[in-house]
C-alpha cells in the first residue's frame, strides 16, 4: 500500500491488512495475482484516490492518517462505487 | 446521491418486509417499531406501501446474523461493518442484514437500529451511497439524535427520481447540505479550537485547518451528539482552552470533544438579563481578555478573568461599531481585526482605528 514518507512508521501489518480490506468490500479492489506487483500497486493507488475522493479528503493515492482514520469510522456494508 | 449500476428499482409500489429473527439488544416491539418507522421515512416522500408479512417470501427480508451468515459477505464483529442491505431484485434483492455483534438500541448507548435500518432500506430501494455527508445516504454511521429526523433533501432527492414522489409528505421542508459558495451563504456562529475554525450552519459545521484551503464539512452530532442540532453562539477561551457553545439560553462548556461536568448551564448563570433568549454572536478579545456577545441590536462585554459582566453594558452595537448593521450573525477576531457577519456579507473592524477597513462576501471566508 503506497504510504506517505512522513506516515511509513504509522502503520502495522496488521492496519495495512484492514486497510487492503476495507478497499477491497467498498471499493472493488481486486485480489492481486501474485506476478503482477506493478499493476497490483497502481490499482491501490487508484482505489485509495477513489475512496479519498467520495468522501472529499485530498486525493494523494497514498495510505495518510486521515484516510485510515476514516476507514475506521462505523459504516454501511454496502460498496460505495462498482458492481 | 446515486444508484446502482442499471438504475435497479422495484417495478412495483406495494412491497412487503418479513422480520426473521431479533437482536437480544432490544424488545420485539421497539424492533418492530424500528423497522416500521424506517419504511415510513421513505414512504412519506413516494407512493410505495409496505406491508409487513410473517410468513412467507417477503420482497424484503430482514434478519439479524454475524460473521459469515450465508451470503458470502461476512460481518466483522463489534462496530466496522455495522449492516448490509441488497439492491431491488429476486431472492436477495432487498433483503437487509444487521451486524448482531453490534449493540443496538434505540438513542445514542448503542447505534441506532432505525437510523441503519432507514439507511439499509434505501438499499433496498435502489439507493446507492451519497457522495452528501448530511444524506442518510451518506455510507458512515452518524447519530443525528433520538426524536425528529427528517429525511434530508438529497435523499429525497434520489429516491423521487426512481418512484416520484407521494402525495402524503408531513415535513416537505427536507434540511439541504450548506454549499459553502453559496453567493447568499449566511452563518450561525464562528470558533476558534486549538488552532483550528469552526464555521457553524445548521447541524453542520466547517472544519478550516489554517494551512488548508479545502474546508472539512462535518454533522455537529457526529462531534458533539449532546448538543442540539443548530446553536447561535460559540466562542474560544484560549487560556482555558475552553470553547462555549450557545443555543437559546442554554450554554454547553466544552474542552476539546469533552462537555464539561456541569454544563449546560443557564446564560443568565454568566450575568445576562433572565429574561435573555438567546445569544446571536460571541466573540473573545485577547488583547483585552475581554469576550463580547451579542443579542438583537445590543452587545454585553464579559471580563473572562473576573468572571464577570462588565458595567455600563448592554451598549447599542451601532454606536460601537458604526456601519455593520444592527445585529450579527456570528464573529470571529484574527490578527487586530473583527470580522462581523451579517447576512451575506462581513465587516472586517479593526480593532486598533475603530472603524470597518473592508466590506467580504460571507462565502470569502471559505476563499470562494
Amino acid at each position: 500500500i503506497p504510504i506517505p514518507l512522513e506516515d511509513s512508521h504509522e502503520f502495522t501489518e496488521e492496519d495495512l491488512q484492514f486497510a487492503e480490506r476495507y478497499l477491497r468490500t467498498h471499493y472493488d479492489l481486486r485480489p492481486n495475482p501474485a506476478d503482477v506487483m506493478r499493476k497490483s500497486a497502481n490499482t491501490l493507488a487508484s482505489k485509495l484516490r477513489e475512496m479519498q475522493a467520495f468522501f472529499g479528503l485530498e486525493v494523494t493515492g497514498k495510505l495518510n492518517e486521515e484516510t485510515y482514520e476514516l476507514m475506521q469510522q462505523p459504516r454501511c456494508g454496502v460498496p460505495d462505487v462498482g458492481e | 446521491y446515486n444508484f446502482f449500476p442499471r438504475k435497479l428499482k422495484w417495478s412495483k409500489t406495494n412491497l412487503t418486509y418479513r422480520i426473521m429473527n431479533y437482536t437480544p439488544d432490544l424488545s420485539r416491539a421497539e424492533v418492530d417499531r424500528a423497522f416500521k418507522k424506517a419504511f415510513k421515512v421513505w414512504s412519506d416522500v413516494t407512493p410505495l406501501n409496505f406491508t409487513r408479512i410473517r410468513s412467507g417470501i417477503a420482497d424484503i427480508m430482514i434478519s439479524f446474523g454475524t460473521k459469515e451468515h450465508g451470503d458470502f459477505y461476512p460481518f466483522d464483529g463489534p462496530s466496522g461493518l455495522l449492516a448490509h442491505a441488497f439492491p431491488p431484485g429476486p431472492d436477495y434483492g432487498g433483503d437487509a442484514h444487521f451486524d448482531d455483534d453490534e449493540t443496538w438500541s434505540d438513542d445514542s448507548r448503542g447505534y441506532s437500529l432505525f437510523l441503519v435500518a432507514a439507511h439499509e432500506f434505501g438499499h433496498s430501494l435502489g439507493l446507492e451511497h451519497s457522495r452528501d455527508p448530511g444524506a442518510l445516504m451518506f455510507p458512515i454511521y452518524t447519530y443525528t439524535g433520538k426524536t425528529g429526523f427528517v429525511l434530508p433533501d438529497d435523499d429525497v432527492q434520489g429516491i423521487q427520481e426512481l418512484y416520484g414522489a407521494g402525495d402524503r409528505d408531513p415535513n416537505p421542508k427536507h434540511p439541504k447540505t450548506p454549499e459553502k459558495c453559496d453567493a447568499e451563504l449566511s452563518l450561525d456562529a464562528i470558533t476558534e479550537l486549538r488552532g483550528e475554525m469552526l464555521i457553524f450552519k445548521d447541524r453542520f459545521f466547517w472544519r478550516l485547518h489554517p494551512q488548508m484551503v479545502e474546508a472539512e464539512l462535518v454533522l455537529l452530532k457526529s462531534f458533539w451528539p449532546e448538543l442540539p442540532n443548530k446553536i447561535d453562539a460559540a466562542y474560544e477561551n484560549p487560556i482555558k482552552d475552553l470553547v462555549f457553545m450557545f443555543k437559546g439560553k442554554k450554554v454547553w462548556a466544552m474542552n476539546g470533544y469533552d462537555i464539561i461536568e456541569g454544563f449546560p448551564k443557564k446564560i443568565y448563570e454568566m450575568g445576562f438579563p433572565k429574561q435573555m433568549k438567546r445569544i446571536d454572536a460571541a466573540v473573545h478579545v485577547k488583547d483585552t481578555g475581554r469576550t463580547l456577545f451579542f443579542s438583537g441590536n445590543k452587545f454585553w462585554s464579559y471580563d473572562e478573568e473576573k468572571e464577570v459582566m462588565e458595567t455600563g453594558y448592554p451598549r447599542l452595537i451601532e454606536e460601537e461599531f458604526p456601519g455593520i448593521g444592527d445585529r450579527v450573525d456570528a464573529v470571529y477576531q484574527r490578527n487586530g481585526y473583527l470580522y462581523f457577519f451579517n447576512g451575506s456579507l462581513q465587516f472586517e473592524y479593526s480593532i486598533w482605528s475603530n472603524r470597518i477597513v473592508r466590506v467580504l462576501h460571507t462565502n470569502s471566508i471559505f476563499w470562494c
